[in-house]
């Protein structure tokens, strides 16, 4: 019957285990996922997590969650978060702290950088499989696409185009440049 | 739902005419009216996008998944999917090889040469296709005709995969669409169904973004970063473009193969 189903039911998983990252970069931080295929019972809630740490000053690739809401809760440091729609101006533009919840829509563009204190966070996204789509990185949404309808797209030369493309070629987690590359490339 | 289905005590049925046209620089939008209690009561929203030769589709996604119907023309159309590889890729050698595709004159072709491009899968469409789009899938359309493309999109906004109102939502990749006027008010949850008409295009996601973030994020220079905002870009979402696209694609027909020396098929051939 359901409830002896539900008697052995996993119920529980670690989410903040470093050693089970989904997503790791040395420089910039980790990401731990928690889907309905981790924890089934997820399925019926049409519920998941993410545990983000940020370390200081790195990115979190601009993104925008497919499928799902995203309800962040700040649970160490602070960032300076960007929140997107299809308006002209950001809904959000301003510093999340410590203890504070933020609420991404779905579809909604959202970058985030880590202050000096690095970023921690804990969100729920109201899927159980909910997909992240990146517009910067290996896996993103801009390198998926050819060059020239980057070019004619953004006005740019090909050159530019192939430098949106490829010069990021981390997974979501971006480490902060040194300071002399930055210049170089501004 | 309750209030769908308020919505769909419908009285009478008219034919409906699109109620809101937007001129780009290589086509026209056309939008059916969103608040009709029709298209209310159907949780749907309807779209005629006309894009004219050389024309692209900038590439966006949506709210709602989309099915899409090619009504005249003929193109492309691509859809850039998290997590499938780019499996369409050039090689220097290839890139030489390929001369009936046209690419932009001038100094580009020399640098092109030396490295290829890598792209997901870039689809070719006619009339009497059928397109869908699953809900925030971004995607493209590109016009290599010679007669208008003419896509009709339907968006299921009522579908569970959009978790946001009812109202269509169209966010933009590059550009700056100019197109309804927005209401900024709360946030677009379900439970502000119909409070507003709120909806379509304005500006490009990157549009939002602070500068200096997007150029520390791509790793490109500022001037890029400008670019991507877009802000001074009058074109509308279909824009013009300079050469025709080119695009990797394999080609319509298969070349006749070199014709295998016999032996090859011959059983028993050392490897």
């Amino acid at each position: 019957s359901l409830e002896e189903s539900l008697c052995n039911t996993r119920l529980k998983i670690n989410i903040d285990n470093p050693s089970r990252a989904d997503v790791y970069n040395p420089q910039a931080g980790r990401i731990n996922r928690i889907n309905s295929r981790k924890l089934p019972i997820l399925r019926d809630f049409n519920l998941n997590a993410e545990r983000g740490v940020l370390y200081r000053n790195a990115i979190m690739a601009p993104h925008w969650n497919l499928n799902a809401h995203s309800i962040i809760y700040v649970t160490r440091g602070s960032a300076q978060v960007q929140i997107v729609g299809n308006y002209q101006q950001p809904i959000y533009d301003g510093e999340l702290r410590q203890d504070q919840i933020i609420v991404v829509p779905q579809n909604f563009a959202v970058v985030k950088r880590a202050k000096d204190q690095g970023f921690e966070w804990i969100a729920f996204k109201t899927n159980d499989n909910a997909m992240v789509n990146p517009l910067v990185g290996r896996t993103s949404a801009i390198r998926a696409m050819p060059e020239e309808i980057l070019q004619n797209a953004f006005r740019i030369s090909s050159e530019e185009a192939r430098r949106l493309k490829y010069n990021r070629d981390e997974v979501e987690l971006l480490a902060p440049r040194p300071q002399s590359e930055q210049r170089d490339v501004a | 739902p309750s209030q769908r289905q308020s919505r769909c005590q419908v009285q009478n049925i008219d034919a409906l005419e699109p109620t809101q046209k937007v001129q780009s620089e290589a086509g026209e939008t056309e939008h059916w009216d969103q608040s009709n209690e029709q298209l209310e009561c159907a949780g749907v929203s309807v779209t005629r996008y006309t894009i004219q030769p050389r024309g692209l589709l900038l590439p966006h996604y949506n709210n709602a998944p989309q099915i899409t119907y090619v009504t005249q023309g003929r193109g492309m159309h691509g859809a850039a999917i998290p997590g499938c590889p780019e499996t369409y890729q050039s090689s220097q050698q290839s890139e030489q090889q390929q001369q009936q595709v046209p690419y932009e004159q001038g100094q580009g072709q020399e640098e092109r040469s030396t490295q290829g491009d890598q792209h997901q899968k870039v689809r070719e469409i006619r009339q009497g296709d059928i397109l869908a789009v699953p809900v925030g899938v971004a995607n493209w359309f590109y016009n290599d005709g010679e007669t208008p493309l003419v896509l009709v999109t339907l968006l299921d906004t009522s579908n569970n995969e959009n978790q946001l109102d009812d109202n269509r939502r169209t966010f933009y990749l590059g550009g700056n669409p100019q197109g309804q006027q927005q209401q900024r008010g709360s946030l677009p949850f379900r439970r502000t169904h119909g409070s507003q008409q709120e909806s379509s295009d304005a500006g490009n996601i990157f549009n939002g973004m602070d500068e200096q973030i997007l150029t520390e994020a791509f790793g490109v220079r500022q001037e890029t970063a400008r670019k991507l905002r877009g802000e001074d870009d009058n074109r509308g979402n279909i824009v013009r473009v300079e050469n025709r696209l080119g695009v990797i694609r394999p080609p319509k027909t298969e070349q006749p193969r070199q014709q295998q020396p016999e032996e090859e098929d011959q059983p028993g051939r050392p490897n």
